[in-house]
């Protein structure tokens, strides 16, 4: 799975993510990717994009999810997707990128890895694979 | 900040022994898709324009799960998913089970931009991509060798499951990626 969020100088928010699905997959399995709020979700607030077990993603209606954690809860992206991770889905399931509506980047995962990288303005650059990097 | 981008390519068990010039590959690979991004918003470009041509990289880079490169499925063949969503309009395009479209993140787009609807799947998405000017591939545009031998090591294991019977839980736990 691949994806990308992004904030742009007039203030907006996108989110995308694509995938071939899970090996060997069978019965026209879909995950989480195309479901709108699960795998993908951008609004004013935040853009999410997600990768790992989509049943698992799908289960927590993910990315609305961490959206709304911000928007509602008063979460900020870091805790809003800390909260996923920790809280909501089990070790090993999903990975997340996000950027809310002051261009902060949060890229966590409770895998090993994820493949991963981010730019902003200021010049600020990462790019990782493995969680300890 | 102004501007800001951030892109994975799948997530998972990734091995720490992966040989240098695998893992050099792998970010170049990720290098390249960011500085597509920094392009596009530094020069004033829409958020849409960048995660679509982010993503658009990252499914012609045959190391990830999308696009060319993608997993095969139980029949060996290809099957892709995309979703794009707009978070200044609230709109969103997305679609399942394409077989023949090199790019579904763009089709994605038009889908949300040019269609009435938000979701097309299997063969009811070939037919939306037939009434658009998507570029059009061969399945086999999406195999790598890779993954083909990632699929039959996984056909030898579900072989091995039936015979021993596992949840389907665990057959995915074992190997879930991205």
């Amino acid at each position: 799975t691949v994806g990308a969020v992004a904030l742009d100088m007039n203030g907006n928010l996108a989110a995308a993510t694509s995938t071939g699905g899970m090996t060997n997959k069978q019965f026209g399995r879909v995950g989480d990717v195309p479901i709108i709020g699960s795998g993908t979700f951008a609004n004013h607030v935040a853009a999410v994009s997600a990768t790992g077990w989509g049943e698992k993603i799908m289960q927590q209606v993910s990315a609305n999810t961490i959206a709304n954690l911000v928007e509602f809860g008063g979460y900020s992206l870091q805790e809003a997707v800390d909260y996923l991770l920790e809280e909501r889905l089990q070790p090993d399931e999903a990975g997340f990128i996000a950027v809310d509506s002051e261009g902060n980047i949060v890229m966590n995962m409770n895998t090993p890895g994820m493949f991963r990288g981010s730019i902003d303005s200021r010049g600020n650059k990462e790019v990782k694979i493995w969680i300890e990097e | 900040v102004e501007w800001a981008v951030a892109l994975h390519g799948g997530a998972g068990t990734i091995s720490q022994d992966l040989p240098d010039s695998v893992r050099q590959q792998y970010y170049d690979g990720l290098e390249q898709a960011v500085r597509t991004g920094q392009i596009v918003l530094r020069e004033g470009g829409s958020a849409l324009d960048a995660v679509e041509q982010v993503v658009k990289n990252l499914e012609d880079n045959p190391l990830f799960n999308a696009g060319r490169g993608s997993v095969f499925t139980s029949e060996g063949t290809h099957e892709l998913d995309a979703a794009i969503m707009d978070g200044s309009t609230m709109e969103a395009g997305a679609l399942t089970g394409l077989t023949t479209v090199k790019n579904p993140v763009s089709l994605a787009r038009i889908v949300m931009e040019q269609s009435n609807h938000i979701f097309f799947s299997g063969q009811g998405a070939e037919q939306y991509a037939d009434q658009t000017d998507v570029q059009r591939v061969e399945n086999d545009h999406f195999f790598t060798q890779n993954r083909y031998e990632q699929w039959q090591r996984a056909q030898e294991q579900s072989h091995l499951y039936s015979d021993t019977y596992r949840s389907i839980y665990e057959s995915v736990n074992a190997d879930k990626f991205g």
